[in-house]
């Protein structure tokens, strides 16, 4: 059930077939001789012609990456109106979203890692349980019900009670496409100014040391903090709540309406934690302007 | 199926 393409190499046109589609690249199926680093085109089924490079190839499977980033929301429209209307369904959508998660045990804060209208895969700090029923919360979508279908480690499959319409997925998923501050938004809008932090390694930036008033959610509860070290990569601060290494929280910043960050040092009433996808620079700037 | 990725990397090997 894979998408079809068509790959163009000078005069050379050949189908393949799509394994994923993202605004950098693409994962692409196909009975070519190509090499890494050669250019090509490829089509989509809806029409779209994008030209792009061959990063990897591993078999019949390769990586292109395009010359320009994409929209992938209104090829996944496009997509979605080229079937008929009866049997039109999402395809699965890779995302990093904050949510909550009920289980029996409580309401925990997760990430939503993909989602479908069927189901949906999220990474939560504890491991859950095969058959656990559930309530799933996306940040800004409403509260889904499901039921634990597998478990990996940390992640876990939810397959949804009831199927999550696309008239509901669609505006959610723009929602957070326009909401930012996804780092590569950013970085496509391009000209920021030449911080050491824009490579996202931060080799040299120590951090700031602040007295930044912010708040903190885990599960349902949430609480005041008083940040001290703010980079795109961590955050520190001290707190009296008793919470677990590895315990995911949701950084609510000057500015920023929330960031998911782990535990990942815990110093008596400081605490450390990463943030699962780095802020941008921009961001980070945007938040100490406010503070 | 395909996947659609909200992210802007090329996805890896």
């Amino acid at each position: 059930s894979l998408q079809p393409g068509a790959l163009i190499v000078g005069s050379i046109r050949q189908l393949c077939l799509v394994r994923k589609i993202s605004a950098g690249g693409a994962v692409l199926h196909a009975d070519l001789p190509m090499e890494e680093g050669q250019r090509l085109e490829l089509e989509l089924e809806t029409g779209e012609q994008l030209d792009g490079v061959i990063a990897w190839k591993r078999g019949l499977e390769f990586g292109l990456r395009f010359e320009e980033r994409i929209d992938i929301l209104p090829i996944l429209a496009r997509n979605l109106a080229s079937q008929p209307g009866e049997r039109r369904r999402m395809p699965r959508v890779e995302i990093a979203a904050p949510a909550l998660i009920e289980t029996g045990a409580g309401t925990e804060l997760v990430t939503v890692r993909d989602i479908a209208q069927g189901g949906s895969k999220v990474e939560t700090p504890h491991p859950l349980a095969v058959d656990e029923r559930v309530v799933l919360t996306p940040e800004g979508l409403r509260p889904i019900e499901g039921v634990v279908r597998w478990v990996e480690g940390r992640i876990a499959g939810v397959s949804f009670q009831a199927e999550l319409p696309w008239q509901e997925l669609i505006p959610w998923l723009r929602a957070r496409r326009d909401a930012g501050p996804a780092p590569f938004l950013s970085e496509a809008s391009g000209g920021e100014s030449g911080s050491a932090a824009r490579t996202g390694e931060d080799p040299v930036d120590p951090g700031l040391h602040l007295n930044l008033p912010a708040r903190v959610r885990e599960g349902t509860r949430r609480w005041s903090i008083d940040v001290s070290t703010l980079t795109t990569r961590n955050v520190e601060f001290e707190c009296f709540a008793a919470l677990r290494l590895g315990t995911l929280l949701w950084i609510v910043l000057p500015g920023l309406e929330g960031w998911p960050a782990r535990i990942v040092e815990i110093d008596g009433y400081r605490f450390t934690c990463e943030f699962t996808q780095p802020l941008h620079p921009a961001v980070l700037e945007r938040v100490l302007a406010l503070a | 199926d395909t996947v659609y990725s909200l992210s802007g990397d090329v996805p890896p090997l």
